[in-house]
């Protein structure tokens, strides 16, 4: 599997990246699991704030109002109320950061509102400009603030117990401690772990992790922690807490062991493989394997629901044009599935069972974004959507090789929208300069 | 669900206060549906 190296940050700045390639980051509505995803509709060009004056003589903090002239996720250009059209003091601004307010807080906040330095001779009647250009125009909700500060408040916290993938032997799960959160994110450290090293990264809402017992109810592998002496402090994390998976009714008609389907790889996410139900779980969980890659004793199975957005009827490929990976060592290529289902003596999965939700995304192609590298967790890096199958997504990281590509499904949770690591505090990898890569 | 559909837009007073005085100004701003 391709996973890229950590890359020196130098200061990465994406309003220059948008504007100097004319850019557009996918809107911030289009990620439902960050802060604001879901009450961002507001915020569009020509909203005005109040920011911080930038272009002042004066010794002390002086705020001034601003319109948004572009937005790019959660990052906004922004432009002084006087400069027209003059783009020459624009600035690129994270909305969601503390200074940025409605119109209005500096008077109920007694802070002083003062022109900037470079136009403030422009007009001799501010308040007469300021009326006209501000009757009638939309501003930030008077909870903006609030609301930024309650969606970054995360339930997850240090020392809670999971249940999590092992991220050697993905057929099997193991108990974790939440290390630390960063953004939704979570830093897990395998219980048995002594030194603290043995560690997985994923989103409090990804599919890999589960409450204590999750593995015992639906009849899933695990590891048994030898862990004798418990870290003061542990619990184990409420099941509320835990992403929620589609009821599904399996008395009727079913995925049995044999069937076939096709499946997004766990190892390579840049490959749709493939596969074959190995065993069916409870609540809905299936054991796949990918053809040709197994081993005897289905330590490389992983756990898919049957509504994941990572597994496909047989033909999705071919119908939507994506290349499909064959088993290895099959070698009657081009795989043309009438003759593997004979040659394997098995039958298709029914379409009927596999989740056929599209979800009206927003996300279009050529979009700039933050996603993670599934292959190195820990990494979020600056990202394209470079192609749309349904909801299914194709995601370049800038700079790096097509191989590095990865099919992501539109609502996964390890999507961010432009200016998310700078809001977290998480550390963003810049696109990869030809050297840095070399 | 989106909370969007929770909130609508609403003519609001605005103070503003600058050099030359404290005036007030009908902007629209949304806010959750009450």
């Amino acid at each position: 599997a391709k996973s890229k190296a950590v890359i020196p940050v130098e200061s990465f700045d994406w309003g220059r990246y948008i504007c100097s390639n004319n850019l557009v980051g996918a809107p911030v509505s289009c990620f439902k699991h960050v802060p604001m995803g879901t009450c961002w509709g507001d915020i569009s060009e020509g909203v005005r704030v109040e920011v911080i004056n930038s272009d002042t003589a004066l010794s002390t903090k002086v705020y001034w109002i601003a319109g948004i002239v572009k937005i790019a996720g959660f990052q906004a250009l922004l432009r002084y109320e006087g400069f027209d059209s003059d783009s020459s003091k624009d600035f690129w601004y994270n909305l969601c950061v503390p200074e940025v307010h409605p119109v209005g807080w500096c008077a109920s906040s007694g802070k002083p509102l003062v022109p900037p330095k470079t136009i403030q001779h422009k007009y001799s009647n501010w308040k007469a400009f300021l009326v006209k250009r501000l009757t009638g125009a939309k501003t930030l909700p008077p909870d903006f603030a609030t609301k930024v500060h309650e969606n970054l408040q995360y339930p997850f916290k240090k020392l809670m117990r999971v249940e999590v993938v092992d991220k050697t032997h993905l057929c099997r799960t193991r108990v974790a401690l939440v290390e630390q959160v960063t953004g939704g994110r979570l830093r897990l450290v395998y219980e048995e772990s002594q030194d603290g090293t043995d560690d997985f990264w994923c989103h409090m809402h990804s599919p890999l992790i589960h409450c204590i017992g999750w593995s015992r109810s639906i009849g899933h592998r695990f590891k048994r922690s030898d862990v004798s002496k418990k870290v003061e402090g542990q619990m184990d994390a409420s099941p509320q807490l835990f992403q929620k998976v589609k009821d599904v009714d399996q008395s009727g008609e079913w995925f049995k062991d044999g069937m076939k389907l096709e499946a997004i790889d766990p190892l390579n996410l840049s490959a749709i493989c493939v596969a074959t139900v190995r065993k069916v779980l409870a609540d809905g969980y299936l054991m796949i394997g990918i053809d040709g890659s197994e081993a005897a004793d289905g330590s490389d199975w992983f756990c898919y629901h049957s509504c994941s957005p990572s597994i496909f009827p047989v033909g999705f490929c071919e119908i939507n044009s994506i290349e499909l990976t064959p088993p290895r060592g099959y070698t009657k290529l081009p795989l043309n599935w009438f003759d593997y289902l004979r040659d394997t003596g098995s039958i298709a999965a029914p379409v009927k069972l596999f989740n056929q939700d599209v979800p009206n995304h927003g996300f279009q192609q050529g979009m700039k974004l933050e996603a993670v590298d599934l292959m190195e967790p820990r990494l979020v890096c600056v990202a394209t959507v470079t192609r749309i199958v349904h909801r299914l997504l194709r995601i370049h990281f800038d700079g790096w090789e097509d191989e590095y590509d990865q099919w992501v499904d539109c609502r996964s949770p390890d999507l961010y929208p432009v200016g998310w690591c700078q809001l977290t505090g998480y550390q963003l990898q810049p696109p990869a300069a030809q050297s840095a890569r070399e | 669900g989106s909370e969007a559909s929770s909130r609508k837009w609403e003519q609001k007073q605005v103070q503003i206060k600058t050099l030359e005085g404290e005036f007030s100004v009908t902007m629209w701003a949304s806010d959750a549906k009450k």
